[in-house]
């Protein structure tokens, strides 16, 4: 469902060239788990954004189920992020002065499929799932670190994607929170959803099915995950 | 250095009282490193927050260096945030649009003591001390997570504050980098600095020669660390 052949997204600052990807290949098959690890600066959230259609390849290819993004116009790429793709960005991204469950509705006024006849009820059970449903009518400037990462997940949740992306998901969050969040991750994943998951913590990690470790702009080792 | 009595503190919504503190006692000597550990929601920031100057408790006191901080002007309140303590932020707070360079500077420009004669090499070697030579005139849209975490603690530590408060300063770092970084912390607190790590990583935890546990707004468990 996911396929990168060769891509790469260098920076050019000045006469600097900064080389993010330097030939990316990486296949994903529909309803697999994958772990993305590295060093910071490796290349992850840049690939993870390359994948969710939030930034083209410097060159190389992108096919999304195997249709080739390079010919996407731009309503093409906003259908693939609003309604294929569910992202939890690293930096979290929630619109300030605006509550949880507003923030998390967000995604289901653009949704023109119809299958949201009640948007406010899909919203609050995606934020139940990950714990804030006492928390809905917070803004982002009155939650904690982890709340906010999970008002992260519960938006991009809660327009049922068929692939999510999500980029240190658990990175605020205790251990014990954490593993509430990964076992929404995998209940989705045993429905057939496609999960990539960037992690720094090799705990974390085990939750996948597949790990694959970047340096340096490349993928440097990409393997199975067994005894899970 | 540091002692909070019967700290609370509240946030009214409407008719609703969120209760963040509820009443916590710590005392940390000079030249402690202490981690603070708990739940998401627990209250682990708010405590850092009022521990900072960066906000007051609803009821009980905060000491810092003996000294009743309720009776504080703003000018003794800045002047402890600028010059005594150095924070660094669960969500990194800098400047957008301006180099890692200058948002490392900025606090050498409030400095009145005068002891700054170079303050673009400070915060140049402020910089270099957590990998990031190579990655100065960047700003913050233009770094990894990881990369701006680490300039967050960069501008925390230029200006030689005796206290540390560092909330997540890891949560988006590889092991590799934590490890570098939390070298740093030890290193200084080698010199007599005292700091406190807010993490929710038992690994990362092991750094530090105490561990305090919150949940729900109450210190439940307080303890040395040996064996390290
Ligand atoms: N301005 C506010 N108004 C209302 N509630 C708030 C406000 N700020 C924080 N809270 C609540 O206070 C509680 C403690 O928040 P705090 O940020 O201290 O948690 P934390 O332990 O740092 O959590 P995390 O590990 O997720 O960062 C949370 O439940 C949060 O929702
Ligand atoms: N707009 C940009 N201009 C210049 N360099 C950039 C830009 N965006 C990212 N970079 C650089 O590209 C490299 C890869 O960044 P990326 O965000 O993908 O790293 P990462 O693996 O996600 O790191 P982390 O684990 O710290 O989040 C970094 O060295 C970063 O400095
Ligand atoms: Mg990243
Ligand atoms: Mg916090």
């Amino acid at each position: 469902v996911i396929e990168t052949r060769k891509v790469t997204k260098h920076y050019l600052m000045g006469d600097l060239c900064v080389k993010a990807l330097r030939g990316v290949d990486l296949t994903v098959n529909r309803g697999e788990f994958v772990a993305i690890m590295g060093a910071s600066g490796s290349g992850k959230s840049t690939l993870l954004n390359v994948i969710g259609c939030l930034d083209r390849p410097t060159s190389g290819q992108y096919l999304l189920d195997g249709v080739d993004t390079s010919g996407f116009s731009r309503d093409q790429y906003a259908e693939v992020r609003n309604q294929r793709i569910g992202f939890v960005f690293q930096t979290f991204n929630l619109l300030p002065r605006t509550t949880a469950l507003d923030n998390v509705e967000l995604p289901l006024f653009y949704d023109r499929t119809g299958k949201f006849n009640d948007p406010r009820a899909a919203a609050v059970e995606s934020l139940e799932r990950v714990g804030l449903g006492d928390r809905m009518h917070h803004d982002p400037s009155e939650l904690s670190g982890g709340q906010r990462q999970r008002v992260a997940m519960a938006r991009a949740l809660v327009n049922n994607p068929s692939i999510i992306l999500a980029d240190e998901p658990t990175g605020n969050l205790d251990s014990r929170t954490s593993v509430d969040v990964l076992s929404v991750f995998q209940e989705l994943n045993e429905q057939g959803i496609t999960v990539l998951l960037v992690t720094h913590e090799t705990d974390i990690a085990q939750y996948a099915k597949r790990i694959v470790v970047m340096r340096d702009g490349l993928i440097v080792s990409d393997r199975q995950v067994w005894d899970r």
